[in-house]
């Protein structure tokens, strides 16, 4: 996956994602293809989530995941969510909760009940990044004021980092893929400095969400496993997705 | 180190926006989630519509358990045990995924690894 905040000039913020997911899971010679990832597309909908007839929040969605990996509470915040690998992993926690320790949050039932539940940028940052975590993940969060948004790296027990805008130091933007920020990418799979490279090219005064949609639209940030690609947009509670292909020649990830 | 370029790497694409061309395929349908309604029944539209694409996923989803463990008989076994597993998790995802369950009439086991699949497959 490939989230990215952006910050414009006026301090409005922009969020984006590129859904992708299917790696190793089958390839397709005949059609030059990840199996899964292709089969994942027809189940991609968006959700109005309702109480008393009003949006509680809006969010892209896999038709019969409970959980959440992207979405919006307009006025408040926007949500992605990005896989972490990691040795300490899920299968650990999984295992933990099989034999009755059960005091972590499945990943993406603690992002659907952020959606729900929280009701302000800061308190939704405090609880993605305390919670006990069954897996480890990557939280992007975009607030609804300048400078609020992050990067919260997450280990099942604690968040490890957590990388704020910064636009006034020209930390405008910040861009996750599913590597820690503090560390260099895997040089076979460097989205991220393509991702920052395009971001710089169209600059801060241009940013806005088809400026964003470009950037994940360019190879290899849009790659054979991208399902889909997110525009959130918090202020207006606006989020818009659009399923993806990637024609050869395209980057396998 | 020398860093090669990335082989599928282009410049930064413009006017991309809004999606066209051959990396577009699609919008995708907009449904309301009731939270008013009891949790089994949040979800019936969204799965009863998206009934035979959720069972190929799912399908895909054993066909890979099975690669793994290669004998179908522990396969099943866990499958009901999995299922035993949705009645410990949180409400109300666990009755959201029972309803999934009843509404495609797919093996409940099924229906919980296809929404913990991030925890088994971030190893």
């Amino acid at each position: 996956c490939t989230s990215i905040i952006a910050e414009d000039k006026t301090g409005k913020l922009y969020h984006a994602r590129n859904l992708d997911f299917g790696l190793f899971l089958g390839w397709d010679v005949q059609n030059s293809s990840w199996y899964t990832t292709e089969k994942l597309k027809p189940l991609m909908v968006s959700l109005d989530f309702q109480k008393n007839n009003k949006t509680v929040f809006k969010s892209a969605n896999f038709a019969g995941y409970v959980g959440m990996v992207s979405g919006v509470k307009q006025g408040m915040f926007t949500l992605t969510m990005n896989e972490r690998f990691s040795l300490d992993g899920g299968y650990i926690g999984v295992f933990e909760w099989l034999i009755g320790k059960r005091d972590g949050w499945w990943m993406s039932f603690l992002t659907r009940a952020v959606l729900e539940n929280s009701t302000s940028y800061e308190d939704a940052k405090d609880k993605l990044a305390n919670t006990k975590l069954l897996a480890p993940a990557y939280f992007i969060l975009g607030g609804n004021k300048p400078d609020e948004g992050c990067i919260i790296t997450r280990s099942r027990t604690s968040a490890l980092n957590i990388k704020n805008l910064d636009a006034k130091n020209n930390d405008w933007f910040v861009v996750e893929t599913n590597y820690d920020p503090w560390k260099s990418p895997l040089i076979i799979d460097d989205r991220r400095h393509p991702a920052m490279n395009c971001l710089n090219k169209t600059g801060q005064e241009k940013i806005t969400l088809s400026g964003l949609y470009n950037v994940l639209s360019t190879k290899p940030i849009l790659n054979k496993l991208t399902v889909s690609t997110t525009l959130l947009e918090v202020s207006e509670g606006h989020i818009e997705t659009y399923l993806r292909d990637c024609p050869d020649p395209c980057s396998p990830w | 180190a020398v860093r090669a370029r990335d082989p599928f790497a282009e410049d930064c694409r413009e006017h991309e926006y809004p999606p066209n061309g051959p990396t577009y395929k699609g919008t995708i349908p907009e449904y309301v989630i009731n939270l008013d309604l009891p949790p089994s029944e949040r979800w019936v539209q969204v799965v009863r519509d998206k009934k035979d694409d959720l069972k190929v996923v799912i399908k895909i989803i054993k066909d890979i358990i099975l690669t793994f463990i290669h004998n179908e008989k522990f396969v099943a076994s866990m499958e009901s045990k999995i299922g035993w597993l949705c009645s410990t998790l949180p409400y109300p995802f666990n009755e959201e995924i029972k309803g999934i369950a009843s509404t495609i009439d797919a093996p409940l086991g099924d229906v919980v690894v296809f929404n913990i699949f991030y925890e088994i497959f971030t190893v």
